[in-house]
């Protein structure tokens, strides 16, 4: 299964993320 | 020779010519895979190679939505207690499952798969990111993120599906009461970004069969809407999804949408053959994985009523919803 977040967000907004990495519930996704 | 054996030489003829094509298709296919690892050894990006539409319609024959709920049929049989250690461990073992952190560590309570796939953790197991507004919903692994940019959105690198199939016209926005800004947008994407100054991201998380399988508020919002899209339950694994196509388009899903600090914002938990439902706990009406439905159908349901013109309030790391089996 999959979940897709789509979301609008102010310009500069960063993913602190890499494809193909783990992630876990309740760690961040980026910042503003 | 009499009638039998020819009937069995007619049958038994085609099976060697099938076979034959077959794997002459296999070998194929795995030469040119062969030859694109090559070039990507020597520095040279490959595009993906995808699904041809014959190939998709052949894999969309397979009766994917009947075997997943057969599996969770399968899987809501009680074990005896004896044999729930011995199945619980072969697939702890098989998917690489951290029992340490379930909140019910003894596999005997478990009474069947259905309940051990629902497992919930510890409290303390994740604690949810204060510094941080967008957190991950859910364990797995990030498939891809970004800007969506031209209605596009990537499921993997180079493979997209389109930003309207997957969330359907865009006919939520009464119910979120988006103020959008004046100026007339030019195509969908520019409808979803209600703020000057704005883009649109999103960020694809791929749960695998041994992951904690509830999913969680990525964010403090509201949920205004939701979008129920039956379809296949094709697997959605990484492999897969470099393959085909649109495939978050073609999978069972169910869209929320709503609004955060910045606008709009929306979760969409996709099926997949093993994991063919979708629970929202605060959503009784919802079902999902139904024998019968019409292709390319929706159903959409408000959670904004007369007498809760605010949807529902979901806060940052709140259990939101879970996949089940079948």
């Amino acid at each position: 299964s999959t979940i897709v977040l789509l979301f609008e967000a102010p310009k500069d907004f960063t993913f602190n993320l890499k494809a193909g990495q783990k992630i876990r519930y309740g760690e961040p996704l980026g910042t503003m | 020779r009499n009638p039998a054996s020819l009937g069995l030489q007619a049958r038994v003829r085609p099976l060697p010519i099938l076979i034959a094509t077959g794997s002459g298709y296999m070998g194929y296919d795995q030469y040119g895979r062969y030859k694109d690892r090559e070039l990507e050894s020597k520095g040279i990006e490959v595009p993906p190679r995808i699904a041809n539409e014959a190939q998709v319609a052949l894999y969309k024959t397979i009766p994917t939505r009947l075997l997943s709920r057969a599996w969770g049929r399968l899987n809501q049989v009680d074990l005896p207690t004896w044999l729930r250690k011995p199945i619980y461990s072969l697939y702890i073992w098989t998917f690489g499952v951290n029992m340490k952190e379930a909140a019910v560590e003894d596999l005997h309570q478990y009474r069947n798969l259905g309940e051990f796939f629902r497992r919930k953790l510890k409290p303390q197991a994740r604690p949810v990111c204060d510094s941080h507004c967008v957190i991950s919903p859910a364990d797995g692994k990030i498939l891809h993120f970004g800007r969506v940019k031209n209605c596009e959105v990537e499921q993997v690198k180079g493979v997209t599906y389109s930003l309207e199939t997957f969330l359907g016209p865009h006919t939520w926005a009464e119910s979120i009461a988006l103020n959008r800004n004046e100026d007339d947008p030019t195509n969908f994407q520019d409808i979803l970004v209600t703020k000057e100054g704005n883009a649109l991201f999103h960020c694809v998380v791929y749960l695998a069969p041994g992951d904690y399988h509830c999913f969680h508020s990525p964010t403090d919002w509201r949920v205004a809407h939701r979008r129920h899209f039956p379809g296949s339950l094709m697997s959605v694994n990484p492999g897969v999804a470099r393959w085909i196509k649109e495939l978050f388009c073609h999978n069972e899903r169910v869209v929320l949408s709503g609004e955060w600090a910045h606008g709009f914002f929306s979760l969409t938990a996709v099926g997949a053959t093993n994991v063919g439902s979708i629970r929202i706990y605060f959503d009784k009406e919802l079902r999902t994985n139904l024998p019968r439905y019409s292709k390319g159908s929706f159903n959409d349901f408000s959670y904004v009523s007369n007498n809760n013109q605010e949807g529902i309030s979901m806060r940052k790391g709140e259990h939101l919803g879970e996949f089940n089996l079948g």
